[in-house]
């Protein structure tokens, strides 16, 4: 070990195994963590012939395509062996231990992290039966296309139709126009052969606005896509070059009536349409998913800090005292500055991260009791703490990649990659300011609802006391 | 009310804030609005001004939540780890107190001698952190392999790693590249 590091540590005042046990959840935890990391790199699916960094953008999808097949055939036997259900799923694929196999991206990462909650979250009973054990199993597997080419956040506006024909009873799924094609959804291009499609469901001539639908893209022998499926890779972008982003359009593709997620919703085969209870229950998947990056960012801002930590005790700079020797860069408090706000970010993040994972479960079992009064707090809390997570991740890498000098600029040095992977965060699931300016809405109403005296959701109750004979 | 240069006053100073304005925005829209504009090109005008009442918003909410959570965490800890969480939490309030000082000065009683009180706060806590920088982030327990990082391995041998990555670029395969023969040498002499 580098003298300089070993010295800093020798000089630690607390007991490191402790703060990681408390990190982790307990002391048992961290062992199953270490385990379940020895486990998975021991199978070797992380090591490169050809530093990945030199290969072609076909070949680099090619090389993440075979990587997440072992990885997933790994977690399909830990299933087997452990007899264990999702939470698999989430601990090798989420945070940091997916990211160090597959570093710029999974192409099947939205097979769990959308496909399959999805599913679970808006298919019917009978629907889950037919789907999920498969879905499980990876004998098929699905993405989420919900975003268009003309249209991001703003999901009203959807142009993708789903047309009832009760004759047959079946929909009509189609891409009116250019800006209908479905754009961005990871491993829709060469990977999903299912996908869930949010589209404008259409019956007895009436439009009753956006829903879901599970779609067949392509043979599940031949993985040719099928008739009238337009279906292809939107090309390199500036990270995530491993998730395999597609595009998708429908020339009038007819799927089954069963085929719409009929949870909440539906139509009955005579095209009668049967009302949600909220038609904010829709937005289920999406908030999962902010909940669950919130998380991810923290584990990008941990490497980032750990990585330029390590490097501020190692690397010397400049002689500020003639005779003496170069200091280490970390005696700098420009450089202190720097690495310690990026320490505190991760634990205040991830201490937001649990807690609102934690009121995401509240919420999602109160919904399916039929209440659901919390959404709305739930929704405008994820989205604002999706956008400032992202934002402040994104600032923190690219600081700590500055605190490296020229060397972060090194792909070797990791960050390029992990800013390509954060920054990323901060567009997709809804650009960062479409995000605050959700919770802005709620935000207002809340304001309002203080000023008429009535009560309001806990998060937002200091707004009461607080600007009480201020401005009101 | 009068500011107090506390965590808990700079989270109470980031809620007012917050209130302070959310309660503007709802004020210039309805202004606006009193001018004969729409409500939605009344939102639109004021935009700016939401998405910044929805990020402090934000940043109070991680505010509590991150005093509040180790407040409950450090119950089980030892003094030593107790010590340097707290640090890690004053850092962090202070360092966006700091962030946000006109926003402070706008909507509290907070004066030019508490933030020149915060930032030496801030800049002593550097001092008490740096000790612990490398155990803090040893803490996070990454794995080398996860890390995947010639700069930041356990063992710091940062410029052997370094050297060795760039072993591995596909230029350093054969001394001579083809294109030196293609290009460069019959530009060098005239001949291309």
């Amino acid at each position: 070990v580098n003298p300089d590091l070993q010295r800093e540590r020798d000089n630690c005042t607390f007991n490191v195994t402790e703060l990681t046990n408390l990190i982790d959840g307990g002391a048992q935890k961290t062992e199953e963590r270490r385990k379940r990391e020895e486990m998975v790199l021991k199978e070797g699916i992380h090591l490169d012939e050809v530093p990945s960094e030199y290969l072609s953008h076909k070949e680099k999808y090619e090389l993440a395509v075979k990587k997440a097949c072992y990885l997933f055939k790994m977690i399909r036997r830990l299933q087997e062996e452990e007899n264990t259900g999702m939470e698999n799923y989430q601990e090798v694929l989420g945070g940091s231990l997916g990211s160090a196999i597959l570093r710029d991206g999974s192409p099947l990462t939205l097979h769990y992290v959308m496909f399959i909650p999805t599913l679970m979250g808006q298919a019917t009973v009978e629907q889950q039966v037919l789907w999920i054990g498969r879905a499980f199993n990876c004998d098929i597997i699905g993405t989420y296309a919900q975003t268009e080419l003309g249209h991001g956040t703003f999901i009203r506006g959807l142009e993708t139709t789903a047309t009832y024909d009760p004759d047959t009873k079946e929909f009509v799924l189609h891409s009116p126009t250019l800006t209908s094609y479905k754009w961005w959804p990871g491993g829709l291009a060469h990977t999903a052969n299912y996908c869930i499609v949010v589209a404008q469901l259409y019956t007895k001539g009436q439009c009753h606005g956006i829903h879901p639908f599970i779609v067949q893209l392509r043979d599940e022998e031949t993985h040719m896509p099928l008739p009238g499926i337009k279906v292809g890779e939107i090309g390199a972008k500036l990270g995530m070059n491993g998730t395999n982003n597609g595009f998708l359009g429908f020339d009038k593709v007819r799927i089954p009536r069963e085929h719409m997620l009929m949870k909440n919703a539906k139509v009955l085969e005579d095209g009668t349409y049967v009302r949600a209870p909220s038609s904010k229950l829709t937005y289920g998947t999406m908030m999962f998913v902010r909940v669950v990056l919130v998380n991810d960012v923290c584990s990008y801002m941990a490497k980032a800090v750990t990585i330029a930590t390590r490097y501020s005790a190692v690397r010397h700079q400049s002689q500020p005292k003639p005779d003496e020797p170069e200091p280490q860069i970390l005696d700098y408090v420009t450089q202190q500055h720097k690495l310690a706000i990026g320490i505190a970010t991760v634990h205040a993040l991830r201490l937001s991260a649990a807690w609102i994972w934690n009121m995401y479960n509240n919420v999602t079992a109160e919904l399916d009791a039929g209440d659901m009064e919390r959404l709305p707090e739930l929704h405008a809390l994820s989205c604002c703490l999706k956008a400032i997570s992202t934002a402040d991740a994104a600032e923190t890498v690219e600081r700590c990649r500055l605190s490296c000098g020229g060397h972060g600029y090194m792909l070797a040095s990791s960050f390029p990659l992990m800013y390509g992977m954060v920054t990323a965060a901060c567009t997709y699931e809804g650009e960062n300011t479409v995000m605050l300016l959700q919770t802005a809405r709620y935000l207002v109403k809340a304001w309002q609802q203080a000023k008429g005296g009535n009560p309001l959701t806990p998060t937002v109750a200091y707004i009461a006391s607080v600007s009480a004979g201020r401005r009101s | 009310p009068p500011w107090e240069n506390t965590v808990e006053g700079i989270i109470h100073g980031f809620q007012q804030v917050s209130a302070g304005k959310i309660g503007a925005c709802v004020a210039n829209i309805e202004k606006r609005q009193r001018t004969g504009m729409s409500y939605e090109d009344a939102w639109n005008m004021t935009s700016v001004q939401l998405a910044n009442a929805s990020e402090a918003h934000c940043r109070a909410f991680i505010l509590t939540t991150y005093f509040t959570e180790t407040e409950n965490q450090i119950k089980s800890v030892s003094p030593a780890l107790r010590t340097v969480l707290l640090q890690l939490v004053d850092l962090y309030v202070v360092y966006w107190a700091l962030q946000r000082v006109g926003d402070l000065l706008r909507f509290t009683s907070i004066s030019e001698r508490d933030i020149e009180q915060l930032q030496s706060w801030y800049e002593e806590l550097l001092l008490k952190l740096r000790v612990n920088a490398v155990g803090l982030v040893d803490a996070f327990d990454i794995r080398d392999e996860i890390l995947h990082s010639a700069l930041g391995a356990y063992d710091g041998r940062v410029y052997e790693r370094l050297m060795e990555e760039a072993l591995k670029s596909p230029l350093n395969a054969e001394p001579v590249n083809e294109s030196f023969h293609k290009y460069l040498k019959p530009f060098m002499q005239g001949k291309l």
